[in-house]
Formats: structure tokens, C-alpha cells, sequence
């Protein structure tokens, strides 16, 4: 996994925002912030409501985002 | 006022915000609570 | 707090039914099902859509699930 990831798994998630999450750069960001998506916490809020599950979580990344596949996927 | 329901999330976030309601993203479990939300400040 | 909610903090959430959130009863608890809402981590998805707002929470869990203000604020 990426840097970026070990960092944040490391610690708490807090308040950090949405960009802090691994393969979200700053243009999925302000995408995903405009619908009120700005912290990494509401991501995974929205993660848990789809049950973890994977492939509904990365299909609900690239229809709010347009993130392509490999970057919904991380 | 066209009902809420027609509206787009986005136009339902614009007019949370419009109204000074604090929000997070209006998706399918939230949707309900925010348009009750803004009827009540309409009201 | 009650036994109910210091048993459930004191473990991680993994896939315990709705019903182990401390003032979720077995009335609440179907009605949350019914919307899909069946294990508490989907619960506390929820909450943090809608940005950790214990109102914003409270009013949620009194429309769907016809809790009274005392059981929600639970």
C-alpha cells in the first residue's frame, strides 16, 4: 500500500479531509467536497451504509467523483 | 415551489445551505431528513 | 450508561445486530431492519453522514424508526 495509505491507517481518522484518503487526489476531492463528501469520516459513513461492500462503494466513487476505476478501486 | 422531491441533491444541498441548515451529503438514507428539514424552515 | 452500552463500547462493533446499540429495543430495532439498517455499523454510517449532528441523529432516528426524543437521544 502507499504511503499515503499507511499514514492514514495509522491514526485516528479525526477531522482529516477527504484528500487525506489514499488515491483521492485533489480533483476527486473537490468533486466529492462540492457534495459534501469534505472529510474522510462522511466517506466512510457512506462506505458503511453500503454494507462494505466493495464493488457498491466503488461504484458510488466514480458516479460522485468520476474517479476512474483504478483510483475508486484504491 | 416545484416539490422537493423533484429536485436534484445538489439543489437540495444549495438550498439547505440557503437556509442556513447545517448538512452533510444528501444521498438516498439522508434525503428524507434534510426535505423534512427544509419544509420546516419554509414553513 | 447502561450495562447494555458499556458492553457494547468495550468490544469492536464488528457485525453485532442493530439491537446491541444502547436504547435500540426490539420495536426500534425491526423498524430500523426494515430500512435496511440492520447492524450497528450501518447505524453509525449514518451518523457520520450526517456529520456527527446529534440532532440532525436524533430527528433521523425518531423519523425512521418512531423513537421517542428520550430512546434517540440514547
Amino acid at each position: 500500500t502507499s504511503q499515503k495509505h499507511r499514514e492514514f491507517v495509522g491514526e485516528p481518522m479525526g477531522d482529516k479531509p477527504v484528500t487525506a484518503l489514499s488515491g483521492i487526489g485533489e480533483t476527486i476531492g473537490s468533486k466529492l467536497k462540492e457534495q459534501g463528501f469534505d472529510k474522510a469520516y462522511v466517506v466512510l459513513g457512506q462506505f458503511l451504509l453500503l454494507k462494505k461492500d466493495p464493488e457498491m462503494f466503488t461504484d458510488w466513487l466514480r458516479d460522485a467523483s468520476g474517479a476512474n476505476a483504478r483510483q475508486a478501486a484504491t | 415551489m416545484a416539490s422537493l422531491s423533484n429536485k436534484s441533491a445538489e439543489e437540495i444541498g444549495e438550498l439547505l445551505d440557503e437556509y442556513g441548515i447545517k448538512h452533510g451529503p444528501v444521498v438516498e438514507s439522508t434525503r428524507r431528513l434534510y426535505e423534512k428539514k427544509l419544509k420546516e424552515a419554509m414553513a
